[in-house]
């Protein structure tokens, strides 16, 4: 279970949103312009969230953030 | 299992609710327009509802909230 | 296991009936025009029922319910 | 495993038979027009009957029940 | 691992037969033309036997018993 | 796991083979014209012969005994 | 996971070997023409060898023995 | 998981090969023109040798061996 | 689970970073143009992040970072 | 998970290499023009190597090696 | 879970990266022109580094290295 995210311009940001009671911002990981992130959803991470213009790939689809 | 939303527009909410014998929202995430977030069903999140313009993307296909 | 259902009209309902040996409503979520709720079978939950106009999106199909 | 009944005329009836050593109706889901009903097979229910007009989403294909 | 019959006719009877060393009928489910019966396999049912007018429908195919 | 067997005439019998170091006939199941059975592979039950004119509906295709 | 098999003459035989450190016969069933045995692999059965003309289906595809 | 093979000519050889450290020859079933073999994968046998002229069919697709 | 990436010049790096509450890079594999690196997400490594030009194969899609 | 090698011409090895922290040659298998081998990955097999003319088959694709 | 590497010249090294904490090459298996290597993901080795020219099987696609 992962998604990969292509940052089609500089500033990209993936944020990984903590697992469980609380929903928090436990780590942004930023992505120059062409940059890849191949990222699972893990024990800590249960939502992530994309700013920024990048390409999204997942199991249902493909989408471009702005 | 997760399913992805794109909003199309500013203030769009994606709200989490809760697993177990009562439902309650547990979480309100906020997109700006062009933002995604990827969300799963959790040992908390058991139903996801969405609010404004977004397009919503799930194994059982797509569509486009309001 | 999850179901989407879109409000094609205010004032949807979207009801959990208990899982177990009685079969009683546990939840009413109400939907108003163009909102998505995307709900799981749960423990607690083992039938869904929709009444009102709604898109209701499934594994074996989407209808449309009145 | 579930499946989704969607009644075309009012009185239609989703009834429950026990799972175990003996079958007997545990419950039964009156549905009106266009309203849709989507149960699993449980701990307690085993099989599903269904009575009066409806159309019946099943893995292995879709009928209307009379 | 179900099975979908829809009688065609009145007086249609599906009948469960006992899982284990010895086979019998252990319940006869009478269906009036048009009614639907799911039934699943399970502890106690290991064969199905449908009697009368009715569409069959299986992972392997559908058939129509007379 | 289980086979479909629609008998084409009167008299067709469908035998359950036991599992184990011995292989024996446990149980014949009788069909006349029309009627229909379906076997699950089981705990008792490792082969299923059947003679007689009938169509035998399986994961690995459609054969008719004669 | 099984086999069916379907004489297309008198005498057709059906060996199961044994599971283990040894192979050995350790059952031979007789189909006449037009009778199907359909028998799964299992705990004492690794191998099955097939004599005479009949039709064979398995996952792999269809064969006719001679 | 298993293989089917069918001797084109008389004399094909079908060698199991031991599981474990070391491998060894543990098993040779010879079949005649037109007979059929279908053999697992098991404790003992984690490799299988064939030689002679026959049809092999697996998973992967099927070739003949000479 | 694993990716793989073809190195399209040379000084593509794929770095590996922690999994669990931190995140942090815990390796950077270097590649010279055409090398290919085949990389699963293990333990320690919940996401793979890519830069330079190279052609990226995933179950979601073939990307080409820059 | 198995792979199936046939010989294109004499003298084609399959060579097991050992599960583990190292990695030797545990066995090789010599096979004539025309012979197959199908051969599993095991507890002690986690790599095959394959010299000579031959043709390899996996889930993969199909390969001929020289 | 395996790839299958062709090499299409001599000297093509194929690189098995340690699993854990720290990542460092722990084989290296050389093939000449035509050989083939099929090799598993393992509890030794979690990323497989190709170099040199060759054709890389993997459920991802085809890739050359080069
Ligand atoms: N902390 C939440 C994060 C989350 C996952 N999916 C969600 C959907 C909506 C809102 C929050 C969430 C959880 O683990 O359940
Ligand atoms: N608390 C409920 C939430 C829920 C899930 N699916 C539903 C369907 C309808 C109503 C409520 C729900 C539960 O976990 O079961
Ligand atoms: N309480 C019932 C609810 C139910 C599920 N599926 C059904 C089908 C028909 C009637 C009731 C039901 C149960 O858990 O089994
Ligand atoms: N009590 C029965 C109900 C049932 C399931 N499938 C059936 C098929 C035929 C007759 C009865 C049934 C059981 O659990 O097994
Ligand atoms: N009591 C038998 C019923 C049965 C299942 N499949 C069969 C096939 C043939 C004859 C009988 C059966 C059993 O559980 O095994
Ligand atoms: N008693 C045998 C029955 C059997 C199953 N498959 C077979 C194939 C051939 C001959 C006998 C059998 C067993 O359980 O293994
Ligand atoms: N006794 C052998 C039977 C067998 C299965 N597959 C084979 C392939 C070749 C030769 C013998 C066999 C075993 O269980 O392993
Ligand atoms: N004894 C070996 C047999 C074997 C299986 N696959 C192989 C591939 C190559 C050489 C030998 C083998 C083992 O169980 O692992
Ligand atoms: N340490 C994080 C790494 C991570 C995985 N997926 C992510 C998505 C977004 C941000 C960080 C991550 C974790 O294991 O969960
Ligand atoms: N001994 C190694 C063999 C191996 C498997 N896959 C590899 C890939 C590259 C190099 C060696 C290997 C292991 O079990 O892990
Ligand atoms: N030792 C690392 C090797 C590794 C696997 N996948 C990776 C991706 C990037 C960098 C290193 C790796 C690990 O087991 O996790």
């Amino acid at each position: 279970n992962y998604v990969m995210v292509q940052a089609l311009e500089n500033g990209v940001t993936i944020i990984g949103l903590t697992r469980g009671v609380s929903t928090k911002f436990h780590h942004t990981e930023k992505l120059d312009r062409g940059e890849i992130l191949i990222a699972q959803f893990t024990e800590h991470t249960s939502a992530i969230k994309i700013r920024g213009k990048a390409k999204v790939f997942t199991e249902l689809g493909v989408a471009e953030s702005e």
